[in-house]
């Protein structure tokens, strides 16, 4: 296919024919487009340096290197187009893959990525991100959700409340992102949801990349700290070393079959115009934090097929009125 | 009996700085994935009680906690099966569902009854990217269920050789903070599937 893509009525996404890489978004409805390359990387771990002894952990992140390793350069790609759903898988290596999703009604790209297990024979440690490039002019800035709330912006190498003096040009870039990070210029937005807290930055002007993670979205995750020192929120990455903070065991979960974690999430991508962009992301983090679900039944299905708020209020009432011990 | 208390507790006990950054040893974040998923068993019980109720039926209810590798027991073996669908958000939702079968034509009803037309998506004999005839985007609501072949990778996470070859497409939808109920039939088991082929290499 010499113009591989997919499409709905929101968004057209092309990838490149040679590469099998994801290559421009563009958004139908506002009659813009946006070159948006995407691919995954892994930041080989330190285990201490000349510099510092520091290893990287399971509570340190702390690469060897500010340039990420591509899991691949090409990627094999299967298209699938029904009325109902049009994607693109991608196989990026044996441990690590892509299915990128548009159904109809849905303004947002879906990219659902699946990773592990994460191979060490070689001796090293390896931390995965997701990595989106793109051509806008950001100047160093990128925000990040504090708690699903409040969205901070965060600026490259610097804190707005002591003077920074850089020693880790990629971990002490890190923040944690709990529901969204997004990059902008002064017209267009390109926003990224997370299906659980991981690890985000924007090392390059016009990037931002996420560091594919595993967890459960409960709890409280971290006010906004950066994540140079403390821990860099349960990403997903396969350690060799303890970074003797107190766990004294590495990061290296064997999985059931002792062959290393598989982890499989999603990222939704939106791209809007910069002064409406929080419509839409906004009940969207929403409807991925406390998503609909479906529930089964064995044979033809009750009655009663539909009930909304009312209909459930009104037989809650009848329910215990009638004598159900429910309180 | 259904009760969330156990899974309040577990979640309470997971505020810890290290059960939710996954700072802790190797048992101790088994423990803590023990006690959540106990938890979840019987808030389970108690959300299934509460959708009886209000669905009015006495069919056991189930929860397919592993669709995201699309694996459902029930829906891979059962010829009719109905699919409650919940929405805890202010705002209603179309919602696509996508669940693993083994059949290759299915019927959908919505809440109301009636009929959501069927379509079969099967791999074509053609080169290594099948891709289908681009088919007319179509309203979220009216567009039909269809059965699309399972990816490679989800097939490989289930240790390959089991589960159902196809899934089950359709939008359903649902109210605000209200659910939707839909009647899933197989029509006719249809040829065998021939597994997508991944490009040599």
């Amino acid at each position: 296919d010499p113009e591989p893509q997919i499409q709905n009525e929101h968004l057209r996404v092309l990838f490149d024919p040679i590469t099998g890489h994801l290559r421009e978004i563009q958004n139908l409805a506002k009659g813009f487009s946006l070159p948006v390359f995407q691919s995954f990387y892994w930041y080989n771990a330190s285990t201490g340096d000349a510099l510092c002894p520091q290893a990287s952990g399971a509570y340190i992140f702390r690469p060897n290197a500010s340039t990420p390793i591509p899991v691949a350069k090409r990627v094999a790609t299967r298209l699938l187009k029904t009325a109902l759903v049009q994607e693109l898988h991608q196989n990026f290596s044996a441990w690590c893959s892509q299915v990128l999703r548009l159904r109809p009604g849905q303004p947002y790209l879906e990219l659902e990525w699946t990773v592990g297990p994460i191979p060490v024979s070689d001796g090293l440690g390896k931390e995965v991100i997701s990595r989106f490039e793109t051509p806008l002019r950001t100047a160093g800035r990128f925000y990040t959700d504090s708690n699903g709330r409040q969205v901070l912006e965060r600026r490259r190498d610097y804190r707005p409340t002591w003077n920074l003096n850089q020693s880790e040009p990629v971990a002490g870039n890190y923040y944690p992102v709990n529901t969204r990070i997004f990059i902008r210029d002064q017209k267009v937005q390109l926003t990224v949801l997370t299906d659980r807290s991981q690890g985000g930055s924007s090392i390059l002007d016009g990037s931002l990349e996420l560091m594919v993670s595993w967890g459960q979205r409960g709890g409280t995750p971290r006010e906004g700290t950066p994540v140079t020192s403390p821990c860099p929120l349960q990403v997903h990455r396969r350690l060799l070393n303890d970074d003797n903070r107190g766990v004294a065991e590495p990061l290296d979960e064997p999985g059931d079959d002792g062959q290393g974690l598989v982890v499989r999430g999603r990222h939704l991508v939106l791209l809007d115009t910069a002064a409406t962009a929080a419509d839409q992301h906004r009940p969207q983090a929403q409807e991925m934090v406390t998503s609909p679900y479906v529930v089964l039944a064995p044979g033809p299905g009750p009655h009663l097929r539909q009930v909304s708020r009312e209909g459930l209020g009104g037989h809650l009432r009848q329910v215990s009125r009638e004598g159900s011990p429910g309180s | 009996p259904g009760d969330s208390s156990a899974l309040r507790e577990a979640v309470a006990v997971a505020q810890h700085h290290d059960a939710v950054s996954g700072t802790e040893r190797q048992h101790v974040a088994d423990d803590y994935a023990r006690q959540l998923a106990k938890g979840w068993d019987s808030c389970q019980v108690l959300v299934a009680n509460a959708l009886s109720l209000l669905g009015g039926t006495k069919e056991p209810l189930v929860f397919c906690n592993a669709l995201n590798i699309s694996v459902c027991p029930l829906s891979e073996t059962s010829a009719q099966f109905t699919v409650i669908l919940y929405n805890p958000l202010a705002w209603g939702v179309a919602w696509p569902v996508r669940l693993p079968v083994r059949g290759t034509s299915y019927a959908v009803t919505d809440p109301q009854g009636r009929p959501v037309a069927s379509q079969v998506s099967r791999d074509s004999p053609k080169p290594p990217v099948p891709t289908e005839p681009p088919c007319p985007p179509c309203e979220p609501l009216t567009c039909p269920p269809q059965v699309v072949p399972v990816s490679g990778v989800t097939r490989w996470l289930r240790g390959g050789a089991g589960g159902a070859p196809g899934e089950l497409l359709f939008q359903a939808w649902a109210p605000p903070l209200g659910f939707s109920t839909f009647g899933v039939k197989q029509l006719s088991l249809g040829a065998p599937w021939d597994p997508p082929r991944w490009p040599s290499g």
